[in-house]
């Protein structure tokens, strides 16, 4: 069994190096064919750059996510402590008895935004 | 079994590349493939231009995160000395 | 299609960025 597993391992390895050897020619035999000119590149060289660029954007977007997730997070921990600030401004003067000045024009557009 | 499965998606992947080589192969001969082979060149260049965009948005995003934690912090603490005045 | 993708994640970032700036410039005043 261990000779036959072997066997299949050893055919699996030679395919995968025909397989290697065979892309490598073509690659070689269009480049021969088309040598990149002034400004437009061969077609091997385009499809390499397109799956670079793909592989390039899903990095991004995988960056991109987790980035969301913790800025809403961030955000909302912010207005629920803005909140609590705000009703213990309240009971602060009410406790004190101090009068204090309302909320300019900029605070209550800055309130009605948070909100 | 997985083992097995992970060996032949990757020689099929490899068989895949071949076949979407093969197909170039008389891409440089008809005129109208060569246009279409110039257009796609010129879109990589504008993908990567928005993909520069993008990675800087993304890297100022960053920033941005960094300083929302920072405002709530500072909040935290804000909110603190009130439950201690009070 | 990948440019429309990468157009459309690029638009969501910056509106994002917008958001956010307006969140904090907000934030501030109301802490001052």
């Amino acid at each position: 069994m261990e000779a036959e597993v072997d066997k299949l391992e050893l055919m699996f390895q030679k395919a995968d190096s025909d397989l290697d050897c065979i892309l490598y020619r073509l690659e070689y035999e269009i480049k021969n064919n088309h040598p990149d000119s002034a400004g437009v590149k061969n077609p091997v060289t385009l499809l390499k750059e397109l799956s670079a660029i793909k592989s390039r954007y899903q990095t991004l977007h995988t960056r991109f996510k987790p980035i969301a997730v913790e800025q809403k997070e961030t955000k909302g921990h912010i207005c629920v402590i803005l909140n609590k600030t705000m009703t213990m401004i309240q009971e602060l003067q009410k406790l004190t008895d101090m009068e204090l000045s309302p909320l300019t024009e900029e605070e209550k557009t800055a309130e009605k935004q948070l909100k | 079994s997985s083992d097995l499965e992970k060996l032949c998606s990757h020689i099929n992947e490899k068989i895949g590349n071949i076949k979407n080589t093969m197909s170039l192969r008389n891409c440089g001969q008809e005129p109208a493939l060569k246009t279409m082979l110039n257009k796609i060149g010129d879109e990589i260049i504008v993908v990567n231009e928005l993909l520069n965009k993008l990675e800087l948005e993304i890297e100022y995003q960053e920033q941005t995160s960094n300083s929302l934690k920072e405002l709530c912090e500072s909040l935290e603490e804000d909110f603190k000395d009130m439950q201690h005045l009070k | 299609t990948l440019k429309e993708d990468v157009t459309i994640l690029l638009h969501k970032a910056s509106l994002e960025s917008q958001e956010n700036t307006d969140f904090i410039k907000a934030t501030k005043v109301l802490m001052k």
